[in-house]
């Protein structure tokens, strides 16, 4: 069986709520060492690709391997019935076709138990290489989240280029241009708002920006998000889970003519 | 406009 309490409930409502546009069902592959998700959008241009490790959770456990196949929208309408300061105990037994979860506020005056049912999901299971990317870019989260939404007022297309001097953000369409450029920060202060840049090679790569805002949902779970890139190749955008977890995307670019 | 460009062939089925 599978009892999992995160006691801070509100990381599973942001992982939620992040990918909730991208994947409709996803399974949740359960294991010794934590709890695994990985789904790619209907169109096959995004992968979502979950990590919390056992650490998350106190305690944890899960004698066998399960996997969960849950509807994303009923679970976040599940998880609205939950508080932002209640920790959130996830239940299972063999065979998964339920999950229970169970809610509990920090005053443990009050207990609610839901119970969602599950599905049999039909997911391939993909390996992701490891990629020697060329441009590294870690910047802050909610500098990302704005420079996003900016650029979509202008068009549905971002270009990333990443030089040795910064990373400039461009947009282009019908009704004008605009670009934004974070110079990258002295590596004395690595505060959150710092750019920094690690550069195999200059990088341009073209991106839909509804997606990179659909990510940039994430931002309230780091402080930074890790951007790599390498043409062709799919993007990767990386929001880390304090230290028991990541929450990534893979986002395929524009084709270059 | 360039195309969109999807993820097919870059992951492998495990």
């Amino acid at each position: 069986m599978l009892e999992a309490r995160l006691p801070q409930g509100a990381v599973l409502k942001k992982i939620v709520d992040a990918i909730k546009e991208i994947v409709s069902d996803a399974n949740f592959d359960c294991t010794d060492s934590g709890i695994t998700l990985q789904a790619m959008d209907s169109s096959h241009v995004a992968l979502v690709s979950l990590l919390l490790t056992s650490e998350a959770f106190d305690p944890y456990r899960c004698d066998r391997n399960l996997t969960l196949g849950i509807n994303i929208k009923t679970l976040v309408q599940i998880l609205k019935c939950s508080g932002n300061d209640d920790v959130i105990t996830l239940r299972a037994e063999e065979p998964a076709d339920t999950l229970a979860l169970v809610f509990e506020p920090p005053s443990l005056e009050r207990i609610s138990e839901y119970e969602m049912k599950l599905m049999d999901i039909d997911n391939e299971r993909l390996e992701i290489p490891d990629t020697a990317y060329h441009a590294e870019i870690t910047m802050a989260a909610s500098e990302f989240q704005r420079i996003c939404r900016d650029m979509q007022t202008l068009s549905e297309s971002v270009t990333i280029e990443a030089t040795k001097e910064g990373v400039k953000f461009s947009a282009e369409g019908e009704l004008g241009s605009g670009s934004v450029t974070l110079k990258q920060g002295g590596s004395i202060d690595s505060s959150a708002e710092t750019t920094t840049i690690e550069l195999v090679q200059p990088t341009t790569q073209t991106f839909s920006v509804k997606y990179l805002v659909n990510f940039s949902k994430s931002t309230s779970l780091a402080g930074q998000v890790r951007l790599a890139m390498t043409a062709p190749l799919p993007m990767l955008v990386e929001y880390k889970i304090s230290d028991c977890g990541h929450l990534r995307f893979f986002l395929a670019p524009k084709i270059d003519d | 406009v360039a195309p969109q460009g999807r993820l097919d062939g870059f992951f492998k089925v495990t």
